[in-house]
């Protein structure tokens, strides 16, 4: 799961049986409380009912693959309509894709909804939600207040069925086996030598090649560190390369591919902050500063648009290898084209990594005379980018099934799904 | 090819959820995705809010939240217009 914070708006994406809806008002109050945004709901923050009136709110999800698992307003897309429902006003819910087939669902609400009076406080009590007045969405600024040069792109991935083979690198297992390739001799050695003062229980870490499971043994092995040599700088070097979620998240994500979607050659800030979950899934978030621009200011991949929204980027993945519910995510907010790569190219990149069965792409993006001028060659904007959009019907071993434009009002939204050839 | 520049975020990890996680019984798969806009952009955030809005939060106020959501804090990368958090589950 991620969350990215902004100055003006928060992200969060959860996965599993996470119950995220149940931190929406605690979010919204935070909001208030803590970051001073305006609120309409009650007359004092003292209120507990106290929450922020968001300017506009999304909520999407794939479909359903085990609502029984799920908890909370989580079972179904009707609950969790109804749970946003009763907290916002003037939301609408969509269906998006085959019914019968992977599709996928919205909610969002519009800058400048009606705005309806509260419920009274003791109306609409629920179990679930500690809101009892709805919150007005879309007060604060009005749409016809929002600056025409601001731009949004999110690009999201999913991917189902994944490759047996690829999925084989989100296991702990095959990453520490990975790592153990990696880790230099010296370091080894060191490693060695301290797991052979304890009785030699276990090679682990060695240059000829140790299998994953072996190198399961070396936590219990440590357990009885405290007892024996203690391990020396080197071989605690190694011990925490190959087996802390962070270094194996680290080496996952280079020899996986994701280390290269967003190259260090073209994006050289980028930080990627990946995790390598116990014994399966990975999860990894990056972080993309522009460039510098020709004066050394930071500029925006934006420049073209005049964004006010410079350096703000984001990519977050998702990995559950398990044959039985394989699935992975990509979502991005970083523009397709412009001195970037192409949305293309990005696509063909995240598919190479997973190879899945299936896989719909959803792309969220800004409309208007000045917005992404360059194309994504995703949107219904790109004319001038037909050659980026062949590509995108063309993606190497699929099929694409469907393509579906919705036209909200300053949005536009594309969906496409994929098939394998 | 650009140097890294003094903007370059910054990575915390928070090691005591990190180093004793085991999602042995967590069910991942699809993830659901809510996106809470406060304002049309960073640089228009209404009166009485900081300069930097939400991100003026400490970390430590989003636990409680998160702990509703059935997430912990794994590691935080922090930069100038955007702070990233890699949770548990």
């Amino acid at each position: 799961s991620s969350m990215f914070v902004f100055p003006h708006k928060i992200i969060l994406k959860t996965c599993g049986t996470t119950t995220l809806l149940l931190g929406l008002h605690r979010l919204l109050r935070i909001a208030a409380v803590d970051a001073g945004f305006p609120y309409h709901n009650t007359g004092s923050l003292d209120d507990i009912k106290a929450a922020a009136t968001p300017y506009r709110v999304f909520y999407s999800r794939k479909n359903f693959l085990f609502p029984d698992k799920q908890q909370g307003p989580h079972r179904s897309w009707k609950q969790e309509v109804k749970y946003l429902d009763d907290m916002f006003e003037g939301g609408s819910a969509y269906m998006v894709g085959k019914m019968n087939g992977d599709h996928w669902y919205l909610y969002i609400t519009s800058p400048g909804a009606t705005h309806t009076p509260p419920r009274s406080p003791d109306e609409g009590k629920t179990t679930i939600s500690p809101t009892r007045s709805k919150i007005p969405a879309g007060l604060v600024t009005p749409a016809e207040e929002v600056p025409q040069n601001v731009s949004d792109e999110t690009l999201e991935i999913l991917m189902t069925d994944l490759d047996p083979e690829n999925a084989k690198q989100f296991y702990l297992s095959h990453a520490s086996a990975v790592a153990c390739e990696q880790v230099p001799l010296q370091a080894q050695e060191a490693r060695k030598a301290a797991h052979d003062s304890l009785g030699g229980l276990s090679e682990s870490c060695t240059s000829d090649g140790t299998t994953a499971d072996e190198i399961f043994d070396v936590d219990d092995v440590d357990k009885g560190a405290g007892t024996a040599t203690p391990m020396t700088d080197q071989a605690v070097l190694a011990e925490s390369l190959t087996t802390e979620g962070h270094a194996l998240g680290t080496v996952v994500s280079n020899n996986c591919g994701l280390s290269d979607v967003y190259p260090t050659s073209i994006y050289p800030d980028a930080r990627i902050d990946a995790y390598m979950f116990a014994p399966c899934g990975f999860s990894a978030n990056g972080v993309i500063p522009a460039p510098p621009g020709p004066d050394g200011a930071q500029s925006s991949f934006d420049e073209g648009n005049k964004s006010t929204n410079p350096s703000a980027h984001y990519f977050t993945v998702h990995v559950t290898p398990e044959p039985d519910c394989s699935f992975a995510s990509f979502e991005t907010n970083v523009p397709g084209g412009q001195k970037g790569r192409e949305t293309a190219d990005i696509i063909e990149h995240v598919v190479r990594i997973f190879r899945p069965g299936r896989f719909s792409v959803t792309l969220f993006e800004t409309k208007g005379k000045g917005v992404n001028p360059y194309g994504s060659g995703m949107g219904i904007h790109d004319g001038a980018n037909a050659e980026s959009r062949q590509r995108l019907e063309r993606i190497p071993g699929y099929r694409r099934m469907d393509r579906i434009v919705h036209d909200f009002d300053d949005y536009d939204l594309i969906f496409r799904f994929y098939e394998r050839e | 090819t650009f140097s890294p520049s003094q903007a370059t975020p910054h990575l915390t990890i928070n090691h005591d959820v990190a180093a004793d996680l085991d999602s042995s019984n967590a069910f991942e798969g699809p993830e659901k995705l809510l996106e809470v806009w406060f304002a049309p952009g960073p640089t228009s955030l209404p009166a009485g809010v900081p300069q930097n809005g939400l991100k003026a939060v400490p970390s430590d106020t989003w636990v409680g939240m998160l702990d509703m959501v059935n997430c912990k804090i794994l590691s935080v990368i922090t930069s100038e217009n955007v702070d990233s958090y890699l949770l548990s589950e």
